[in-house]
């Protein structure tokens, strides 16, 4: 089953 | 004071169509460069980008640096109102609390005048790193569309799978299941309709088809999308915008995060 992750995963603030 | 005049006033109409409801609050950040924004969705699965380059205005002029945090809905529902045909400009002093946007349609003698409260927004702005795509494609922005609204009708999420015989969006759902297979285009005859491929190394990746259709909203700005995607890294969808003279003003870039197996 795949589940949705947060974009913030994948970016981090600056 | 800062001043930005579109003479084709639907680019700005068509950009809060395609990012109103998406993004709630957000702000635009005004240089001499031109305006900007980026904002994630309220569940911060997505993150969109917008950028209008100074160039892309007929008028531009930004004396210092701005951020205009707005109710992106607000904004889009009084910006509706403005005719296809509208000149739209937009207008704030250099210490604003509102922002004035002005509507004149094209041979009348009216003008249309509009105040917006401007908002504190704390967003705080993501890094986005360099990232070299396994797998580019660029397809008519109409196709995309039909193929993320096809597609939820059957399931929840598309897999997107790319390798040397052209791209596969598949889906499956309590009915059964549905896919598009895309080849590359022959000829180069219609560049708007034709689908391009490249792909460095083969991908399998899964996505939710509710945020795609969201992204689909930008149709209108572009003939042509493209999708960028790697293994286990945020889909890139892009509607780059063009002025009459097909030079390139400005983009709508969406970034999706995967499904991934849990």
């Amino acid at each position: 089953k795949k589940g949705q992750v947060s974009i913030t995963n994948f970016f981090k603030p600056t | 004071m800062f001043e930005a005049r579109m003479v084709r006033g639907f680019i700005i109409k068509r950009i809060l169509e395609a990012i109103k409801d998406l993004v709630s609050e957000a702000s635009w950040d005004c240089s001499t460069s031109g305006m900007s924004l980026q904002a994630m969705d309220t569940s911060h699965v997505s993150l969109v980008s917008v950028s209008l380059k100074a160039d892309g205005f007929d008028k531009y002029r930004c004396d210092r640096n701005l951020t205009l945090g707005m109710n992106l809905a607000s904004l889009a529902q009084i910006v509706k109102a403005a005719g296809n045909d509208d000149v739209i400009t937009i207008k704030a002093p250099d210490d604003a609390d509102k922002i004035t946007l002005i509507f004149e349609p094209k041979s009348e003698t009216e003008t249309w005048e509009y105040e917006i409260k401007l908002m504190n927004l704390d967003s705080e702005y993501l890094g986005i790193p360099e990232t070299d795509y396994s797998v580019k494609i660029n397809l008519p922005s109409h196709k995309f569309q039909r193929i993320c609204r096809d597609l939820s009708q059957i399931g929840d999420s598309v897999t997107i799978s790319a390798a040397k015989d052209g791209v596969r969006f598949s889906t499956t759902g309590d009915l059964g299941s549905g896919n598009v297979k895309l080849n590359q285009t022959a000829s180069a005859d219609k560049p708007d309709e034709a689908v391009t491929i490249k792909i460095e190394e083969p991908i399998i990746l899964s996505f939710a088809l509710k945020y795609l259709n969201h992204f689909a909203r930008a149709t209108a700005l572009s003939p042509q999308v493209s999708l960028s995607l790697s293994k286990d890294v945020p889909l890139v969808v892009e509607y780059v915008i063009h002025d009459d003279d097909d030079d390139e003003i400005g983009y709508i870039r969406y970034y999706l995060a995967p499904k991934i197996e849990e």
